[in-house]
């Protein structure tokens, strides 16, 4: 292995990164997912942690760009240079910059994330049958709106499994417009534009207006890449067109003819001598969660390495098993030594009484049940990591980790008070609440712990029920967080999803679940604690959370340790 | 039929890769990752030679040090990477 001169490194563990703007060609969550798990392959064998930022500085600014994309060292198109990052420090420094006129992927083709549809988000499926015939791609076949979609199963007409894939008529990304979807016919500088542009931009990137009229309304967003699209060339975002005419011959599949590096190619319209568009076909393309890594470990301060199967060779090649070499691991230890400690273990489920539940049990019962462990008066919230579900309750700001609970009232100074123990206040709840909330109109509160929830009335309750009762998917886990919203409605936040519950009707309104990170941009998608306090929304993830306005902006970042605990 | 098809090569708009000889591009390689470069030292500038240079990014590559411009050498210089020079300048 090698180190830059210097051994240049990062002077604390706590190393942040932002994740600046997308690729089209993969959906924002994968891309999200490919550099969280990147920067884990670091994390696994060293002290350091990784926290994601949404604004402001980072250690580690992440971006797509093409070409010249602001720095002294521009890309080169398809193929060649993939990426490149620099070593620790300030500035520029510990950047990590990715080449977009590259097909990022997980490394085996295109990776196509469903929205809508019925299949909760999966990826699609190639190939699939559909009536009988093969798909290898996302089709519009059986719609009439050219929307197009896939199975994510094997057999559509057996599963009946689909979503829709990525296309501009379904979402953007980027701009200001919320992840609208494209109009058509757009006025932009007075032309009129009928399919995505990279007109009036120097960057290269697709984009369209999601009203009619840009020059008037000043609303955009970023095209998806769709699957069938070529990569490059001049024609980005359009699919090949087969047959197309090149050198006066026919062809009716990608070629290399006209080029010297082998590169496969098609024409975008019926005819390339005329129209001389093109563009590169859909390979296995690059992955994007192998090349992060190894970028990655510049930013941290390793060099390349000249062991071929190290992570740091500076050649790509893809590898479906777990990247680091005893060489990558040795360079990243010099740097910053092992790690240390065990790997956090996940709270064991204390003993309680209470029956499992079961919904004909469901009255109104004082209850007798508990959980059976005492207080104890040691116990610091300031020493703990996260919590399982904070939220406010009679004005008072609430804290909640297996078994206790503290809380902070401005009555008090605003200190923390606690541990308290949640049997003796809430009998019948189990240990662990994964949220919780009061309802404003009735001062009922409702308790969420796995697919159950409790309703306490005074000291009376109500439940356990099941959470399908309210209508939420018998697929969900938990639910993990909860926001008033209005008289009576409260948003219930589980994985990437959030449903609206209309409290008096015990009920989910229809229209839901709809994404997160489509309503609530810039906050964490994994958040596991998401509550409303003094006008805010707080959406935690481990030690960290993320405050919201009223407007969805996200106006602060800060440590639930110091800025809500006030330890 | 066993005539071999004779390539013709065109310039595709758009396109950011140019056709480049196999000395051009072993040039720009070896410059771009820092092999071939001028080096700096208390007001002496000595350019590295290109067989010498060839020779470190064969080593560094872990292949035959022939300090030629051979196949296995080319096709490594044509595999896809990452932009940060192997030499640090």
């Amino acid at each position: 292995y090698q180190t830059f001169d210097g051994d240049l490194k990062w002077d604390h563990n706590d190393i942040t990164y932002r994740i600046v703007n997308y690729s089209p060609d993969m959906e924002s969550s994968l891309i999200d997912d490919a550099f969280a798990r990147a920067f884990n392959v670091w994390s696994q064998v060293t002290p350091l942690t990784f926290t994601r930022l949404f604004d402001g500085t980072a250690d580690i600014m992440i971006s797509f760009g093409k070409a010249d994309h602001g720095d002294p060292y521009p890309f080169d198109g398809k193929d060649g240079l993939l990426a490149h990052a620099y070593p620790p420090g300030e500035g520029v420094q510990g950047d990590a910059h990715f080449d977009d006129d590259e097909f990022w992927t997980l490394g085996k083709g295109p990776v196509v994330k469903t929205r809508y549809g019925n299949a909760n988000g999966a990826l699609c499926h190639f190939p699939f049958t559909f009536e009988g015939r093969s798909y290898t791609t996302c089709t519009t076949e059986g719609r009439t709106d050219n929307l197009p979609w896939c199975g994510t199963t094997a057999d559509y007409d057996k599963d009946k499994e689909y979503g829709f894939c990525p296309s501009e008529l379904l979402y953007t990304f980027g701009g200001n417009a919320d992840g609208a979807e494209c109009v058509f016919p757009f006025t932009f500088l007075g032309e009129e534009y009928d399919s995505c542009t990279t007109e009036g931009r120097s960057d290269g990137y697709r984009w369209c207006a999601t009203t009619s009229n840009f020059d008037k309304d000043k609303k955009f967003g970023f095209c998806p890449t769709r699957d069938t699209a070529v990569i490059g060339g001049n024609s980005e975002g359009e699919p090949c067109h087969f047959p197309f005419v090149f050198l006066g011959k026919k062809y009716s599949s990608c070629t290399s003819e006209g080029r010297g590096d082998g590169k496969l190619w098609c024409g975008t319209t019926d005819n390339y001598d005329d129209d001389k568009k093109w563009g590169f076909c859909p390979d296995k393309g690059y992955s994007l969660f192998l090349v992060a890594a190894h970028e990655f470990g510049h930013a941290l301060g390793l060099d390349h390495s000249n062991i071929r199967d190290a992570l740091m060779y500076p050649m790509y090649s893809y590898v479906e098993k777990f990247p680091l070499h005893k060489d990558d691991i040795e360079g990243i230890q010099y740097l910053y030594g092992p790690k240390t400690g065990p790997d956090p273990t996940p709270p064991q489920p204390r003993t309680t009484t209470t029956p499992f539940p079961d919904d004909k049990s469901e009255a109104t019962k004082p209850t007798t049940t508990t959980t059976t462990s005492p207080v104890d008066p040691t116990k610091d919230a300031c020493k703990l990591g996260s919590f399982d579900t904070i939220t406010v309750i009679e004005g008072e700001l609430h804290f909640f980790k297996d078994g206790h609970y503290w809380k902070i009232s401005s009555r008090n100074g605003e200190s923390v008070m606690g541990p308290f123990s949640i049997s003796e206040r809430w009998p019948a709840l189990p240990a662990v609440i994964d949220s919780a909330f009061e309802d404003l109109q009735t001062k009922k509160m409702y308790f969420f712990s796995g697919a159950r929830f409790w309703v306490y009335t005074g000291k009376n309750v109500l439940g356990p029920r099941s959470i399908e009762k309210l209508g939420l998917p018998n697929t969900i886990q938990k639910v993990e967080g909860a926001l008033q919203r209005g008289k009576g409605k409260v948003l219930l936040f589980s994985g990437e999803n959030f449903w609206r519950l209309d409290v008096k009707a015990q009920k989910i309104d229809a229209g839901y679940p709809r994404y997160t990170d489509v309503v609530f941009g810039g906050v964490p998608n994994d958040a596991h604690d998401v509550f409303q306090y003094k006008g805010h929304m707080y959406f935690c993830r481990e030690r960290f959370y993320w405050r919201m306005n009223s407007r969805r902006q996200v106006d602060r970042v800060g440590y639930v340790k110091y800025d809500l605990l006030k330890c | 039929w066993s005539h071999p098809i004779k390539s013709t090569f065109v310039t595709f708009p758009g396109d950011i890769i140019k056709n480049k000889t196999d000395s051009e591009l072993a040039e720009s390689y070896l410059k771009k990752f820092g092999y071939l470069n001028t080096e700096q030292r208390s007001g002496f500038q000595s350019m590295v030679s290109t067989g010498k240079a060839l020779k470190r990014m064969q080593r560094q590559m872990g292949l035959e040090e022939t300090g030629e411009l051979d196949k296995a050498t080319l096709e490594a210089m044509k595999q896809p990477r990452c932009g940060v020079p192997d030499v640090a300048n």
